[in-house]
């Protein structure tokens, strides 16, 4: 699964995911890539999000909308928000994966649960950081 | 000009251990074209939704990542494409599930957000919709990679010896 997540200099923020899914997958199975508000979200009042993992938890706990949700209502920051979903309330499901985000601010910050997870980010006075483990 | 881009691109096919410095530069690379691609209308003043299109089809386009040329195979042998966009400015939507012709499918879930009532459309309906717009077609074939179809070959091999069908570490690795 790849995806990208960005602020522009209007303040407005955008998602997207895209893949190819589960290796052997059956019966027209669907994970949380292409459900909004799974592994994909964008709101200007909070910020961005796409997903990888284990879709059928992240459709369940609707990660996506979930961070921006709390970001909105909590005043979390997207970073706080990402890894409570990630790090306690998706793992205590026996949910895998990682999150990448854009905060409404500008600030970027990905969450992840297992033991990598292949990644990258820029900003207009940020140097590009590429990390795979 | 504060704008900022987060990308990040998936295999499913290599543990730490198992990838080689090779392997490891290629991702590297791979982030980094997307990051290049989807800055650039950042840095002109462009708008996030075309950053992270432009990223993501950079992504698609690499045969290394698990999306587009290169996606996983399903059990049949097939590859069925997934993808998602939305604007943060109205909460605009777009996706699509199930697409097997496309190049660029989140370009399609960006015309279905664009040039549809709805936010989802899903396999034979959705391929028709992407001919409809006029988006580049491909012979399914384009998708496939010998690494792709070598990982079906050896998840059915081991599901033939009794073992588990998925490494929960190496999927999401």
């Amino acid at each position: 699964t790849v995806g990208a997540v960005a602020r522009d200099s209007h303040g407005h923020v955008a998602a997207a995911t895209s893949t190819g899914g589960l290796t052997g997958k059956r019966w027209g199975r669907i994970g949380d890539s292409p459900l909004i508000g799974a592994g994909t979200y964008a709101d200007d009042r909070a910020g961005a999000v796409s997903a990888t993992g284990s879709g059928e938890y992240f459709i369940r706990a609707g990660v996506s909308h979930e961070i921006c949700a709390r970001v909105r209502m909590l005043g979390e920051t997207i970073q706080q928000a990402a890894d409570l979903l990630l790090q306690e309330e998706l793992k205590a499901m026996g949910g895998d994966g990682g999150v990448i985000v854009v905060g409404a601010d500008g600030s970027m910050g990905w969450s992840f649960n297992t033991p990598g997870m292949f990644r990258g980010r820029v900003g207009a006075e940020a140097a590009a950081v590429i990390a795979v483990y | 000009s504060n704008w900022s881009l987060v990308v990040h691109g998936g295999s499913g096919v290599f543990t730490r251990a198992s990838l080689s410095p090779e392997q490891d530069a290629a991702f590297r690379a791979g982030l980094g074209e997307a990051l290049a691609a989807g800055s650039a209308p950042l840095a002109a003043g462009g708008s996030a939704l075309d950053a992270v299109e432009a990223a993501v089809r950079a992504l698609e386009d690499n045969p290394i990542f698990n999306s587009g040329r290169g996606a996983v195979f399903t059990a049949e042998g097939r590859t069925e494409l997934d993808a998602a966009i939305m604007d943060g400015r109205d909460r605009a939507a777009g996706s699509v599930a199930g697409v097997t012709r496309t190049r660029n499918p989140v370009t399609l879930a960006r015309a279905v957000m664009a040039h549809s009532p709805h936010v989802l459309l899903a396999r034979d309906g959705a391929d028709v919709f992407a001919l409809e717009q006029g988006l580049p077609q491909v012979d399914p074939g384009y998708f496939r990679t010998e690494e792709r179809w070598a990982a079906l070959q050896a998840m059915k091999a081991a599901h033939a010896r009794g073992e588990p069908l998925f490494d929960k570490n190496l999927k999401y690795g």
